[in-house]
């Protein structure tokens, strides 16, 4: 599947 | 994390100092939006669902503790308080929750990228965290002489998000694959919410006026 979008972020 | 998101996390924390400060220190809420304080809170429960499963760092974790600690704070002192929810503007904050819960539901549900309930949720926060401030910025039009601590309260939120977009600009550069549609186009809705009142705000700055917000 494609990459999830990144959750480093607040 | 570079320097722009840092400041950017700053600014939110700042915004919160600021707002938590006028209410608890002067024993008032007037010209806050009830309205997008619980705004905040539900975008803060529904995209830090994954607090305890998804570890960034102690950073992140810290972080997303003190905004769900904080937002609720903010929304009982306005709610419960029995001398600060006198101070509530509730016949002037007449914003419709639904106006904006509603379409940020659908788009959520249209776009997430998976269908497990914490992605659709965090989506959901996405799109609600940037039409959020409306209501508060509606108030603001209708509120005569808006304090400087409220001023400033807006003004910083209005820069976190501004710092976001230099952060995302940032990574695209430095960072493989890193590409968030969705993100950046709510991020930059949402600054773009931001223009008009940043214009009124840096006029009064200049002309040394009290902030005003043409109706």
């Amino acid at each position: 599947s494609a990459p999830s979008p990144a959750k480093d972020e607040l | 994390m570079n320097v722009f998101r840092l400041a950017g996390d700053m600014m939110h924390l700042l915004s919160i100092v600021v707002l938590l400060l006028k209410i608890t220190g002067i024993k008032s809420c007037r010209g806050i939006s009830l309205k997008t304080q619980e705004l905040y809170l539900l975008v803060f429960i529904t995209r830090y669902l994954d607090i305890f499963t998804n570890f960034v760092s102690l950073y992140n974790t810290v972080m997303k503790l003190v905004f769900l600690g904080t937002s609720s704070a903010i929304v009982y002192y306005m709610r419960y308080d029995r001398i600060i929810k006198l101070t509530y503007d509730k016949e002037q904050d007449t914003f419709k929750y639904l106006l904006l819960v509603a379409p940020s539901a659908v788009l959520a549900l249209a776009t997430s990228h998976v269908y497990t309930v914490l992605e659709v949720l965090w989506t959901f926060s996405i799109y609600l965290e940037a039409v959020a401030i409306m209501p508060q910025l509606v108030l603001l039009q209708r509120t005569q002489n808006i304090d400087n601590l409220t001023g400033n309260y807006v003004f910083l939120l209005g820069s976190y998000r501004g710092l976001y977009i230099l952060n995302w600009i940032y990574r695209f550069f430095t960072e493989k694959h890193y590409r968030q549609w969705l993100v950046w186009t709510c991020g930059v809705v949402q600054t773009i919410i931001y223009c008009d009142f940043f214009y009124y705000y840096f006029l009064s700055w200049q002309n040394n006026e009290k902030l005003a917000l043409p109706a």
